[in-house]
């Protein structure tokens, strides 16, 4: 078993990184695999929490690194314990075959190999997280499991690699230098997106002023995040499942929103395959019938009249007051004040969008359109990539720009930070 | 069993024959800085029978050095002036990290950091970086006034800047 799981170790891919202070490299070894598998161990129990408290704690806590990095965990209860990444568990003083004995309550609560297993002193007080005394587990959970992940200790205030525990504080969130500290290892959670949206709501302020706020979101797959414009990350503890926040529409695989915001019209849209519904925001779901009593879900080509479907995304512009649908490679104007084609479309993405560099461009099967009132600008995603629009302040700054031109491709990553995916059995916890 | 009195155990007591030593004096300062690699980088291999094993053991005339001194019971004894500059060494970096002033000596403070709860892992291992962060800066600056070795730049999103 040793062999072999220094077999395994040796797959791990060394990663080289600038020593940004020194200049020079560092080769350090991470999981070169893209999922764990963990298991909290029967002999290993503590007798101070449940044992479905500790493996509940244990599940938040490897899913809070996952929510940072691209790397997902799973809780496995019945692979051979060779094929075991991580195993856990509790111990006093001489422990779980382990060289190295623990020492009683206080000093030393727990200690990690890289790589490997983790273990905590029974002699302290663990807790769970609810409680306001003794050591939080989760703290300590997510401090070994940043060991086993390849991170030393770190001596900055905030970050949960400082070696000496601090007592937790409500809300404890692993801090921005742990996530930059764990993506030189294991680099940035990049991938492509099925929609993306800023959601506008209303709300009356403490003068009784109606005022305007938006929330953005990202949609992949079954899941979706909330994303903080303001600190450049994703709500703790995104994602959720579709299903558990968007009530009515498709549990997956939307291909599309829209917001339709006129001064007669304030609509919004969710779009898959070849239907289409309209969400309820007061309600929190999607409505049931239009206003002519036809039932929700309703085919595109009734609704919008000659848009065919599945589409690949859409958008609405507020400047012209179109819904640009976009298929393939090609873009439809949708006219919601005539509620048709508008004249001379459907066009060539590429000609609708010309490419400021030449050749710098998506061509088709655009996977999101959004326009980000955070920006006040369009963007086009594709894979891992993103294009933004020129817009009417580009333009007044550089005349020379071509209109809705599309400027070079960037990393999504580079500009909305830290959208990361879980294990699918940490979706629900 | 571990004794308590509150319904939801809170207030539980560890038991006395379970409580870890605590460092005390010289010689188990020195085993704190070399168990956790503050005096030479540590091997920390779970599957090695020698990792734990012995610790450099010094006696006291050579944990001494001309100028150094320990505290006990919250007062300062000079020593007779032997060599042990990895030893003050080691405390002196000890010292520095953990934002103490970085005399050399085993003062009470130094006592009560090294007393606090910690991670077993060392510090300092062999084939690992040290526990400095560099990330985000050109310069790792040790300020002489003893305060926390820290990055000298702070690009955190989250102090401050907020977009309109």
């Amino acid at each position: 078993k040793i062999r072999k799981k220094r077999f395994l170790q040796m797959l791990a891919a060394p990663v080289r990184y600038k020593d940004q202070a020194n200049q020079g490299s560092t080769v350090r070894g991470a999981f070169s695999k893209k999922l764990l598998k963990w298991r909290l161990i029967g002999e290993g129990y503590s007798s101070q929490l449940s044992i479905d408290e500790q493996r509940y704690v244990f599940k938040t806590a490897f899913r809070m690194w996952s929510e940072v990095m691209p790397l997902d965990f799973e809780e496995d209860l019945t692979s051979p314990m060779s094929l075991i990444d991580v195993k856990l568990g509790f111990g006093r003083g001489r422990h779980l075959g382990c060289t190295r004995s623990f020492d009683g309550s206080g000093q030393e609560f727990a200690h990690a190999w890289f790589l490997g297993d983790i273990h905590f002193d029974d002699d302290e007080h663990f807790t769970a997280p609810s409680s306001d005394s003794g050591i939080s587990l989760l703290k300590v959970a997510v401090h070994e499991i940043g060991h086993v992940l390849g991170l030393s200790h770190i001596y900055q205030t905030g970050s949960i690699m400082q070696p000496n525990y601090i007592p937790q504080e409500a809300g404890f969130e692993l801090d921005w230098t742990d996530r930059k500290a764990i993506q030189m290892l294991y680099g940035t959670c990049e991938g492509s997106f099925d929609a993306v949206f800023d959601w506008i709501w209303k709300e009356r302020n403490q003068y009784g002023e109606l005022v305007l706020r938006y929330n953005t979101y990202f949609f992949r797959n079954a899941w979706y995040w909330l994303y903080e414009n303001r600190k450049n990350r994703t709500r703790y503890g995104d994602p959720v499942t579709v299903s558990l926040g968007w009530h009515g529409i498709p549990a997956e695989g939307i291909d599309a929103f829209v917001h339709v915001w006129t001064w007669t019209e304030d609509a919004t849209y969710f779009f898959k395959g070849t239907q289409y519904w309209r969400y309820d925001s007061e309600n929190d779901q999607a409505y049931i019938k239009d206003a002519q009593g036809n039932q929700y879900p309703r085919l595109i080509s009734e609704g919008f009249p000659k848009i065919p479907s599945p589409i690949n995304t859409a958008f609405f512009d507020r400047r012209d007051q179109f819904i640009y649908f976009f298929k393939d490679a090609h873009v439809y104007a949708f006219d919601v004040k005539r509620n048709m084609v508008a004249n001379h479309y459907p066009k060539r993405i590429i000609d609708v969008f010309p490419a400021v560099v030449r050749n710098n461009h998506p061509f088709g099967n655009i996977d999101a359109a959004y326009y980000a009132y955070t920006h006040n600008s369009i963007f086009l995603f594709k894979g891992k990539e993103y294009w933004k629009v020129v817009s009417d302040k580009d333009r007044q700054q550089n005349p020379k720009l071509p209109r809705n031109g599309l400027f070079l491709k960037k990393n999504i990553s580079e500009q909305w930070t830290d959208i990361c995916n879980v294990h699918s059995s940490m979706l629900k916890m | 069993e571990k004794l308590f009195h509150s319904r939801d155990h809170s207030d539980l007591q560890p038991s006395p024959q379970h409580q870890a030593e605590l460092v005390t004096d010289l010689q188990s300062a020195q085993q704190f800085l070399s168990k956790y690699g503050w005096t030479e980088p540590v091997k920390w291999e779970g599957t090695s029978s020698k990792n734990a094993a012995e610790l450099p053991r010094y006696g006291d005339a050579d944990l001494m050095q001309e100028g150094a001194s320990i505290s006990r019971y919250g007062q300062e004894f000079p020593l007779e002036p032997t060599q042990a500059p990895a030893f003050v060494e080691a405390l002196r970096k000890f010292q520095t990290l953990n934002g103490l002033p970085a005399t050399g000596k085993l003062d009470d403070s130094t006592i009560a950091a090294m007393n606090k709860p910690r991670c077993g892992v060392p510090d300092n291992q062999i084939g690992k970086e040290s526990a400095i962060v560099k990330s985000n800066s050109n310069n790792v600056t040790e300020k002489a006034s003893g305060k926390s070795l820290n990055t000298t730049t702070n690009q955190n999103p989250e102090n401050g800047t907020s977009t309109s």
